[in-house]
């Protein structure tokens, strides 16, 4: 463990706990995709499919962490699309969610460092999470704008993947470890955020909203 | 296999 990776997944657990408190607290989901959250707890549930095929110790931290990701961001998919159903944006919600999980699946089998089911669900995972912010950054720009605190959300959910990037190379350097598939979908997911970064640098952190188009 | 490549991060 390294200081960028804690700061990393400190910001991944911060962006689910502000959009989390944002709905709860708002009693209301507009301006946030639920066609993100979902794929984000597909992400997760892909992705640590491990904690489901035996039993984990829960002493251990990383699983304990694995859990909360689960679990929070299928609590989220429950708010938006049950209990404040009546709030979701479905009009503004509209890319095809499909045209990112076919194609990730697709990669997935194609591109991957073992064939085999856990590893293939693992890779998917990967190059799912790279992709599923679309889905949110496409309402953004349909409803023209971000609340502040949506904004904050896509700030925290934005470094985290960055600060893994710095991770990489820190462990590239120091560990010599590599995880090339890991690291391109890292980069193509924090490439994603750049221009909502400018505008999140150039706007919120001056009290203004942002709107589209800039 | 001891070489089984481990994802070790979330």
């Amino acid at each position: 463990m390294n200081i960028f990776r804690l700061f990393g997944d400190l910001s991944h657990l911060a962006a689910i706990a502000i959009l989390l408190l944002k709905i709860w607290k708002t009693r209301s989901c507009a301006g946030v995709s639920g066609k993100t959250q979902l794929l984000f707890a597909v992400c997760f549930i892909t992705r640590y499919i491990d904690l489901f095929l035996h039993f984990v110790s829960l002493y251990n931290t990383e699983k304990v962490m694995k859990l909360i990701y689960i679990s929070a961001s299928v609590f989220t998919c429950y708010l938006i699309f049950f209990k404040f159903k009546a709030t979701y944006d479905g009009n503004h919600d509209s890319m095809r969610a499909e045209f990112l999980i076919v194609p990730a699946a697709g990669l997935a089998c194609l591109i991957n460092t073992k064939f085999d089911a856990i590893e293939i669900l693992w890779t998917f995972s990967i190059y799912l999470e790279a992709v599923a912010i679309l889905p949110q950054l496409f309402l953004i720009s349909k409803t023209g704008e971000a609340e502040t605190i949506t904004s904050h959300y896509l700030f925290a959910q934005g470094s985290y993947r960055a600060l893994y990037i710095l991770n990489w190379i820190y462990r590239y350097h120091y560990e010599s470890h590599v995880d090339t598939i890991a690291i391109v979908a890292g980069v193509v997911q924090t490439i994603l955020y750049c221009d909502f970064f400018y505008l999140y640098i150039t706007k919120v952190v001056k009290g203004q909203k942002i709107v589209l188009p800039a | 296999n001891d070489h089984e490549f481990k994802h070790d991060e979330l």
